[in-house]
């Protein structure tokens, strides 16, 4: 699975995700990837998610709304919303996956709870980043 | 409002034990992922939307079979490739998906498309693939989807099986 989350210029927020699944699923499942609230969202208010992972797991949970709705009526920060989420929620599930995640303030959060991700990101004036292990 | 943007990216936590990974293909994958983010930041820098980005990042990691996604998906149990994408943009929660399709050199543009011309959100199989056609997005045959190490991956999981192990290794779900 793939996916990427941005904050633009003007304070828009946006995520997208894409995937081939699971190697040798079962033919019509469909994981957590194109399901909105699960594996996509986006929301200016609160932020915009892109998970990986154990796709079952990320549906049961509805992760990416999950994170975005600790921000808007908990008022946790992004950090403490995807940690929460992924370590807390998907952590009953080891190796369940993770998540990238971006608020409307430009802030970034990649947790996940096995033993690596590939991952990047980059700001406005900072070297860009890649990591694949913790 | 602040003027600067901020992305990031995945390509799944599917990833090779850290034991079984090379330098070589390490480096590979932190080179992939720098050229995704560029791809990506290429559109912020010149003031594109976060749409447009993430929809350039995702793109690029379609089109790099070291991905499960697009060019690098992994294979059903029936040795079929299955793709699914989706898109959301956070200002007035428009979104679109697509499961199931095969063919479109990039599902997520299939999947914004179902956003950007249609009234739904979700768009399956022939249906989301009517749409991509008429929308004009680039198709590819079934040899461009292919990669050699999606298809050991496969007879892998199908021989463990057929001795009766659970294929419960994160790094060959792929996902």
């Amino acid at each position: 699975t793939v996916g990427a989350v941005a904050r633009d210029r003007d304070g828009r927020l946006a995520a997208a995700t894409s995937t081939g699944g699971m190697t040798a699923k079962a033919p019509g499942r469909v994981g957590d990837t194109p399901v909105i609230g699960a594996g996509t969202f986006a929301d200016d208010g609160s932020c915009a998610v892109s998970a990986t992972g154990y796709g079952e797991v990320f549906l049961r949970w509805s992760a990416a709304h999950e994170i975005s709705a600790r921000m808007r009526l908990a008022g946790a920060s992004l950090e403490e919303a995807a940690r929460h989420v992924v370590e807390v929620d998907l952590g009953a599930y080891p190796d369940s996956g993770g998540v990238i995640a971006v608020d409307a303030a430009g802030n970034i959060a990649m947790p996940f709870n096995c033993e690596g991700m590939y991952r990047g990101h980059v700001r406005t004036g900072a070297a860009a980043q890649t990591a694949i292990y913790r | 409002m602040s003027t600067g943007y901020a992305l990031a990216i995945h390509g799944g936590a599917g990833t090779l034990p850290h034991a079984r990974m090379t330098d070589a293909a390490a480096a590979e994958y932190h080179a992939a992922l720098a050229a995704v983010l560029a791809a990506g930041e290429a559109v912020l820098q010149e003031g594109g939307s976060a749409l447009d980005a993430v929809t350039a990042a995702v793109c690029a990691l379609e089109d790099a079979p070291l991905f499960n996604s697009g060019r690098g998906a992994v294979f059903t149990a029936d040795g079929a490739q299955e793709m699914d994408a989706a898109v959301m943009e956070g200002t007035s929660r428009r979104a679109g998906a697509v499961a199931g399709v095969f063919g479109p050199r990039n599902p997520v543009r299939l999947a914004r498309a179902v956003m950007e011309r249609t009234d739904h959100v979700m768009l399956i199989g022939q249906g989301a693939l009517a749409l991509g056609r008429s929308a004009g997005l680039p198709f590819e045959e079934p040899e461009y989807f292919f990669t050699q190490p999606r298809w050991d991956a496969l007879q892998e999981t199908l021989e463990l099986r057929a001795r009766g192990g659970e294929d419960d290794d994160p790094a060959r779900r792929h996902g």
